[in-house]
């Protein structure tokens, strides 16, 4: 049970220093077991510093390193383990154009291997997109298109009374 | 596993026409103005797959889940309904068919109903049956809106189990 | 003091109801006492409804609803008693484009009767501003330069050890 | 009343070089990328009229709001400093000067120090003189990162206590 724990810790570890060195180049990033004798007594510290920063604590992060932090976690274990698909809504609201565009990048790499629906408003990350699917509240009620839909498609979806 | 298609009718603010939407395989991107119902699309992913809590589809109530509308613009609904779709020809689920059709229906005093393929089923059957495939509503793959931040405000100890459970 | 209450309340009311149609056209907003009689021993309730919508609570509503109507708060507030500065950080976070440059476009008026200093990633946003301000890292720790500015302004302020 | 301009050393990640900003009296927009110091910026402002909790700061304890930093790029500072020149000539202030300059300074033992155009006064002085001109760090014009949804979950007596308070 300890052996597996810790090839995973290691396994995803390492995920976690390479994509957060992507995201934040310069940037370097680990875990650290509170108790590595008995992992199960403890738990995982995550720190992370930017390129030329010393980050003592991740709560002293702006919102933009923190989103970029908690994706590289998120994508660290996806890259050890993909679940079959990921749900996400607007996980780029703090990250300014460069950040959202490198995090759209990795998402459509990652997106070989698992399905990423991810709702947003900006358009670094729309230009990445394998498909647009638009949502729009029309006659009452909510209807969706997909982008590339012709007009007809929209009025059977989303004409008359809802 | 991914998911092929959704179809919602009564929903949110899913109104009472059956809506449907086909997804891709890959990287999937939703937009639309600020109201139009991107989230409440999320949502119902989510209520689709066993979601418990109301609160976190942002309802006070499971009542708040079924359309409910301003007099004149479309009669409010008596039961709300989802259909996944989800591609299994790896058989992540196991489940023998190449697509499983999850069917969740709740009515107005809250009675659910849950349907597989077709026949109906207990929760715990369909929650059992998207474990195996590392499929749970609250699962670390799950990002509400807002909720990017609090992804590193976990524990230490809550990581570990993280890890644990993926393991 | 009840009556001066009571002109406060519905001054602010009227300009909320106002400023929130103007920002979310077709819809319409109000404040509602819980004990008219006695206000001071019941709170002040605010319902709004974007167009077309019934909205039974605010929490049902949107991120972008709920950073309108927020919004919309503020700014009731700011008509009808000025602070001298508002200090606002990405309020546009949530915000499509739309309704970012709308906010912008009340914001550039009611600056004329007080300063905003407002961070944003937006670029409908920062095309409205007086005055854009930018921030950057450099030689390990932040500095700042008006964006007109010179190259000359920026090597003074950012250059050298820091 | 407004703020001309402000003059920063020491604080967050304002280095140990002195920092100067003008504002210009309208509509000022802080643009910059993720972490490079916008945030802090606004911080600073709160800090100079008197932000007490270090948690609205972002900061874990007030040592935590003086500019440290790794070894080599720059040597940690021992104090921070923020001076604030308000434009008075609308006399809002009551103070009878065309610009009031209120500065602030703390150490790494916390000490701190205020100084209302250059003479040490105490903290409540100044947020007496302050709040005079509707001035105050918790204002409900002081809006922090991430916290727009938060003002339409204050409870109804509490919007009641905002506008009794503008009455
Ligand atoms: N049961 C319901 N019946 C009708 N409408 C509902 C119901 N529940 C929620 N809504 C409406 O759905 C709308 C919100 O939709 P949603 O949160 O999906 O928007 P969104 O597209 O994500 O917007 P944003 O970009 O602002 O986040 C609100 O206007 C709300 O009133
Ligand atoms: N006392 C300190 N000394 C040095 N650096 C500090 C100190 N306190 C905070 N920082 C640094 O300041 C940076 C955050 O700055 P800030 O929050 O202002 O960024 P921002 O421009 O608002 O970014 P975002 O767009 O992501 O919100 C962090 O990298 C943090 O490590
Ligand atoms: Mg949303
Ligand atoms: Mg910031």
């Amino acid at each position: 049970k300890r052996n597996t724990f810790l090839s995973t810790f290691y396994a995803i570890e390492k995920n976690f220093k390479q994509i957060f060195s992507s995201l934040s180049p310069g940037g370097n990033a680990r875990f650290v077991l509170e108790n590595p004798l008995d992992p199960f007594s403890g738990g995982v510290i995550i720190e992370a510093s930017p390129a030329g920063k010393e980050i003592k604590r991740l709560e002293l992060m702006s919102g933009g390193e923190k989103s970029i932090t908690s994706l590289a976690l998120i994508f660290a274990i996806q890259q050890y383990h993909p679940a079959p698909f990921y749900i996400m809504d607007e996980i780029d609201a703090f990250l300014d154009e460069q950040n959202s565009s490198r995090v759209a990048d990795l998402i459509k790499e990652l997106s070989r291997t698992s399905q990423f629906i991810v709702v947003s408003l900006k358009k670094a990350t729309m230009k990445k997109a394998d498909q647009i699917i638009g949502v729009t509240y029309m006659n009452g009620s909510s209807c969706v298109f997909s982008i590339d839909a012709n007009l007809k498609q929209l009025e059977e979806q989303c004409g008359g009374e809802g | 596993v991914y998911i092929k298609k959704i179809a919602i009718r009564g929903f949110k603010s899913f109104g009472n026409r059956k809506v449907t939407v086909n997804f891709s395989k890959g990287f999937v991107v939703v937009v639309g103005p600020n109201g139009s119902g991107k989230s409440n699309l999320l949502d119902a992913i989510r209520f689709g797959i066993g979601m418990l809590s109301a609160k976190s589809m942002r309802a006070g109530s499971f009542s708040d889940l079924i359309f409910y509308s301003k007099s004149g613009s479309g009669r409010a609904a008596k039961y709300a309904a989802v259909s996944l779709y989800l591609d299994n020809t790896d058989r992540r689920i196991p489940v023998n068919s190449d697509t499983v059709i999850i069917t969740r229906q709740i009515d107005l005093d809250g009675k659910g109903v849950y349907r597989l393929n077709g026949r109906t089923v207990s929760r715990s059957q369909i929650v059992d049956l998207l474990e195996a495939a590392g499929i749970s509503p609250d699962g670390y793959n799950m990002i509400p809106q807002g909720e990017i931040l609090e992804v590193i405000r976990k524990g230490p100890v809550e990581i570990r189990r993280l890890f644990e459970n993926i393991a």
